[in-house]
């Protein structure tokens, strides 16, 4: 009961950029893996390479990064991952 | 324990509900619900598109572990035999019931819903659901046209009815027989609406007149979006009414008075979805069950309604993967009903003002993977155990944990001395 209570997420992507099955990829066309969590206070998603053959998503594989203030952004509309990635904030998450 | 349980899944439903605050949505059933139930205001999906979703919350595995992120496979051939939350129910004694949708249909149910693993009895599907996608919407050019927004004449559409109404008639017999026979059961009821294509009576509408329809807060895509986070809503660019409006790919935009007929339609949509509610928990309270029936009212996932420039779910913002959740248990989030009292009349929502509260909020992030634990304790048995971190040959165990801890009892609300503030703002 003292752990912070996390949902954890994911979606995948076939591509970097929208492509015509990005919404609803066949397994094999799976290329990415877009991993979530959240907080009350934050969202953290990273799109990270994925092998549709043997379902292993590869960390050190980033393809981008998401990262939004629940306080200041409720709508997610401004992702300061890039702005954050050496701050505290973002080293004690990964 | 000893209690029946009523599973209430809709599709694409994300919370926007009188409920959870929205001031413009009509949905005075489903508040009348969350009255009498704990309402966990920050729920969400594991993925945000049907058979993933669907298969993770009713397995209580995450798609890693039941390795679906398609429409395309079965789990218990593809990943391992996992048991599902009705298996588990069914295996102690439950009859199980399957009406509408609730299992993702085709492969990725094994094309039966998972009978017999999941259901005592074959799962019931509305006659009208092969209609869903066709060409049943009245156009302007008077011809009828497979179109997105697709308010209808319910006595003109083929066989006068729709899958929701049908999935209602059915789930009410159901009840009577159960009661009737004193079995044990849980009843799981899958909602079609508010899914594309916006198919709903047409009197819905004057719920929603379009003057008072606003745009999403952020209709743009934001510019520090990066594009593999971005889906570029394919599914209702197939529709004859969207095609129609030459929308580049894969930005768009929908023209602001397109947006608005949408938001529209999913609003009444909404309001359709919650009479059917309505009537069902009606026929509950009718027979005497509220008193001894868990009530359970979720979604697969939620619905972009143009915020990011968005029209779908497929991504992992909280407007796609942000569902409602709410428990009704008797004696614990409610009162008892007295002999003759009713919990859960029927309320128009053409005519009743709704300014219900509800029961218990609590604002604790949970996952709807964690459904199968936390009903298993609610009905009394016993709660499976979480799982290890490879579980592909454990046929029974959960990835999530039971949120019964978050409930506030009403013996401790009474506790309290009369004061809610803390109960309500948890």
């Amino acid at each position: 009961d003292q752990k912070e209570p996390i949902a954890f997420c994911q979606y995948p992507r076939p591509a970097d950029t929208p492509q015509w099955n990005s919404d609803k990829p066949r397994l094999k066309d799976i290329k990415i893996m877009g991993y979530s969590m959240r907080t009350v206070d934050y969202r953290y998603t990273v799109w990270v390479g994925f092998n549709p053959n043997n379902f292993k998503a590869n960390f050190q594989d980033i393809h981008a990064g998401e990262l939004y203030m629940v306080g200041t952004d409720p709508g997610q509309d401004h992702n300061i991952y890039n702005n954050s990635l050496h701050s505290n904030f973002v080293k004690k998450i990964l | 324990g000893g209690k029946n349980v009523l599973f209430i899944v809709v599709d694409d439903l994300r919370p926007t509900l009188g409920c959870y605050g929205d001031n413009l949505v009509k949905s005075p059933n489903i508040d009348q619900l969350a009255s009498q139930s704990v309402v966990f205001q920050n729920a969400y999906a594991q993925q945000a598109v049907c058979a993933p979703s669907r298969v993770s919350f009713l397995t209580g595995r995450r798609p890693d572990t039941t390795r679906l992120y398609d429409f395309y496979s079965y789990w218990r051939v593809h990943a391992g035999n996992y048991s599902t939350l009705p298996q588990y129910f069914k295996e102690n004694g439950y009859t199980t019931m399957s009406v509408g949708k609730v299992f993702h249909p085709g492969i990725s149910s094994n094309y039966n819903d998972d009978y017999p693993y999941s259901w005592s009895i074959p799962p019931f599907h509305p006659s009208t659901e092969k209609y869903e996608n066709t060409k049943t919407c009245k156009g302007k050019d008077g011809q009828l046209h497979a179109n997105l927004v697709c308010p209808v004449d319910v006595a003109e559409v083929p066989e006068g009815t729709l899958p929701d109404i049908q999935s209602t008639e059915e789930a009410i017999r159901l009840l009577n027989i159960m009661k009737r026979k004193k079995q044990k059961f849980f009843l799981a009821v899958g909602y079609h609406k508010p899914h594309i294509p916006l198919r709903y009576p047409q009197e819905f509408l004057k719920l929603y007149p379009l003057e008072n329809i606003t745009l999403a807060p952020d209709p743009w895509v934001p510019e520090e979006l990066p594009p593999v986070a971005y889906n570029p809503w394919t599914d209702i660019r197939e529709r004859e009414d969207v095609q129609a409006l030459n929308i580049s790919f894969p930005y768009g935009p929908i023209p602001e008075d397109f947006q608005r007929l949408i938001r529209q339609s999913y609003f009444a949509a909404v309001s359709y979805l919650d009479m059917q509610v309505g009537l069902l928990l009606n026929a509950l309270d009718d027979l005497k069950l509220s008193r001894n029936t868990i009530v359970v009212f979720t979604a697969d996932h939620g619905w972009s309604l143009g915020e990011h420039g968005e029209w779908a779910k497929y991504s992992n913002f909280d407007v796609a993967t942000q569902v409602p959740l709410m428990f009704y248990v008797p004696g614990k989030t409610s009162s008892f009903a007295n002999p003759g009292g009713r919990k859960f009349p029927y309320l128009d929502p053409f005519t009743h003002v709704s300014n219900l509260i509800p029961q218990g909020q609590t604002k604790k992030i949970v996952e709807l993977v964690s459904l199968f634990p936390t009903l298993a304790e609610l009905a009394g048995l016993l709660i499976p155990a979480l799982c290890p971190e490879t579980s592909f040959d454990v046929a029974l165990c959960s990835e999530g944990e039971s949120i019964v801890r978050y409930f506030v009892s009403m013996e401790e609300k009474v506790d309290c001395g009369g004061d809610d503030s803390d109960y309500y703002q948890d």
